[in-house]
């Protein structure tokens, strides 16, 4: 699965 | 959440309002490129999917549909409204030379082979030169309004800031997101030799021309 922390950026 | 990220989203959103606000106020879109705007409006539309999947912050989700919302506002203007200003002659960069490679990198290089990965994936390579058609018709006009070197200047501000969120996530919190950092700085270097006009003559209170 993916690490979604990076979808937290604009 | 740091000052840089902060500081970075509001020069973003600085950027798609002058643009807006320039096109609404002179009833016209001379100078802008169409194309640049189109790719944005797909840049958007490919990484905020995520706004129908998962929940972030108020803020996250309240930037994320204002962002979409002015960039199709935006090519409406052009491509609509202002339609008889637009400079379809100058804006003949042919885009299909960036997002056919973009498509087909995201394909190649991302975090997780799912659709809505890939498709953040290409957002965040499709940014990176989104600015190319509009640079190329500054090129091929050789000038630019003040006013649209301010929402250029406002758009490179915003990369830059990113790249010191990047830093300072990197430092405080450990994380790093290649893809974005990679792009990011691509991104940002594309608009050096803007900033070095724009420092050199704009905000000496000339217009931005080239030699010609």
């Amino acid at each position: 699965s993916t690490d979604p922390s990076h979808h937290d950026e604009l | 959440m740091n000052i840089f990220r902060l500081a970075g989203d509001l020069s973003h959103l600085a950027a798609i309002i002058i643009l807006l606000l320039k096109i609404w106020k002179t009833r016209s879109c001379a100078g802008i490129s169409g194309k640049s705007q189109i790719l944005f409006a797909l840049v958007f539309t490919t990484r905020y999917l995520d706004l129908l999947t998962s929940f972030i912050s108020l803020y996250n989700t309240f930037m994320k549909v204002v962002y979409i919302g002015c960039a199709y506002a935006t090519v409406y203007l052009i491509y609509m409204k202002f339609k008889a200003t637009y400079d379809g002659n100058h804006d003949t960069f042919r885009v299909e030379f960036l997002v056919v490679p973009v498509g087909g990198l995201a394909f190649l290089v991302n975090h997780d082979f799912s659709p809505l990965e890939i498709l953040w994936t290409f957002s965040i390579y499709l940014e990176s030169v989104a600015i190319l058609p509009q640079l190329f018709l500054i090129s091929k006009t050789g000038e630019a309004e003040t006013i649209t070197t301010h929402y250029l200047f406002c758009l490179g501000v915003y990369r830059a800031l990113y790249l010191f969120n990047w830093i300072w996530r990197f430092y405080f919190e450990g994380f790093f997101d290649m893809i974005a950092i990679v792009a990011g700085v691509v991104q940002t270097i594309l608009y050096c030799d803007f900033f070095y006009l724009y420092v050199t003559k704009v905000l000496k209170g000339k217009k931005l021309s080239l030699p010609a």
